[in-house]
This record gives structure tokens, sequence and C-alpha cells, in this order.
């Protein structure tokens, strides 16, 4: 679920990225979004020193899936002492490539006029899903069949208290696409895709016992 | 809709999924 969030896709709410302490009394908080289909890095900085802060410009180490600041980090204003001001800086996924460990892991440099800083930091993987990763039904089934069973994994999804049709309605507005569901022995299963920035298709199945709170997600 | 089989595919699927 997301906060004040009934539709659109899932934002984590903002975490500590940067602690003032760790940065000459800059901090940097930050989440991850994507709307109509643009990646946004939702960022706060605060100034926690006793100086303006100024000469703001950022920078991201190549990473999994090219992720790049589409434009130059904006800040209206010099930062003045205990200022807070927020920015959405566009992401692109058209930059440098590299296969990070964890795959999701983000290492960002921050300058100001006082010193360079740097931070890693996890981004949820739907902000890569594409608006067009609903797989044609035979393509799927055709797909599935072909998957080397060593690429398949299972996870169990603790106590989450919805209805298939409301599960399946929350992951298609984070672009998982549920393209059948059929019930077998009292339980639904969901099969599903969606399609990653970088082209990547991923098929899943989702097992939902009707009152029981836990998934089993392959 | 159109049958185009893949209706029964699907079930297909979901049972060889449910008893493998």
């Amino acid at each position: 679920s997301g906060v004040g969030m009934p539709t659109g896709s899932y934002v984590v709410p903002k975490t500590v990225w940067l602690p003032a302490m760790k940065a000459k009394g800059l901090e940097i908080s930050g989440t991850f979004a994507r709307r109509m289909g643009t990646i946004q890095m939702d960022v706060t900085f605060t100034n926690k020193a006793m100086q303006i802060m100024t000469d703001f410009a950022i920078q991201f180490n190549r990473n999994s899936f090219g992720l790049s600041p589409a434009a130059p980090l904006q800040l209206a204003t010099p930062l003045s002492p205990n200022q807070t001001i927020e920015v959405s800086l566009p992401l692109s996924t058209v930059g440098p490539v590299m296969k990070m460990d964890p795959l999701n892991n983000l290492q960002v440099a921050v300058k100001n006029n006082i010193d360079v800083f740097y931070f890693s930091s996890l981004y949820p993987i739907n902000i890569l899903f594409v608006e067009d990763g609903k797989m044609e039904r035979q393509v799927f089934l055709a797909t599935w069949k072909d998957i080397p069973s060593d690429n398949e994994a299972q996870f169990q999804i603790k106590d989450c208290h919805l209805n298939s049709d409301a599960v399946s309605n929350k992951l298609q507005s984070n672009n998982i696409f549920t393209i059948a569901k059929r019930n077998v022995e009292g339980q639904d299963m969901l099969y599903q895709s969606m399609k990653l920035t970088n082209g990547i298709w991923i098929l899943a199945e989702l097992r939902i016992q009707p009152g029981s709170p836990n998934f089993t997600v392959s | 809709e159109i049958d185009d089989g893949l209706d029964e595919a699907f079930s297909r699927l979901a049972e060889s999924r449910n008893n493998p």
C-alpha cells in the first residue's frame, strides 16, 4: 500500500540517504517514483550547517539499468542555514550500465560549495516497469514454457489482506499486468507480466488462497 | 470473446502448476 495513494504507482516514504554529520551539515533524504512514464528522484536537501550552501550538482555512478539524471540539478535559490528545499529530478535510463550488487544499488555524488559527498541508495524495481508491459497471451504461454527452471524463483508474501481482484488492480497501477486468472482447487492463480526499461520481460504466477493472507509468487 | 484455445491453455497451465 502507499500512504495517500489509492491509485498510481507505489512510492516508498522518503528516507535519509546522507545524514548531516557525514556531509558537513548537508542532509539529503529522498525516494524514487514513476509518474506518467517518467522516473523521478524526489530529494529533500536540508542545510544544518552555519553557512549558506550554493553550487549544487549531482552525478550517478554507472548502475545496472543505466539510471542517469535527465536534467541538471536545479535549486532555485542558495540554501540558507536551517532551510529545506524539495526537488524532483527526472531520470533517464540511457546512462552507462554496470551490473551492481545488489542489482538496484545506486551510488550518488552530490557537490555544493563546501565539498563533494557520496552516498548509496536502493531504488524499488517498480520504477523500472514500463507502461507497455502487458504480454500477448499467446506469447506469454510460449515464453513461460521456454523459461529454464533455473530462472524461476519462488517467494512467500506474508500478511497481505487483499483479494485477488484488489491485488490485480494494485499491481496494474505499478505496471504489473494480469494476463489470466484461474481458480484451481479453491486457490486463485494469476499469470502476470511486466517489462523493465531495458526491455527484459518478467513473467510471474501469483497464488492466492482465499482467506489466507500468505501468497506465493513464482 | 473469440475462442482461440488460449483460455483452455491457461487452465491447463494452472492445473499443471498445481499438480506438477
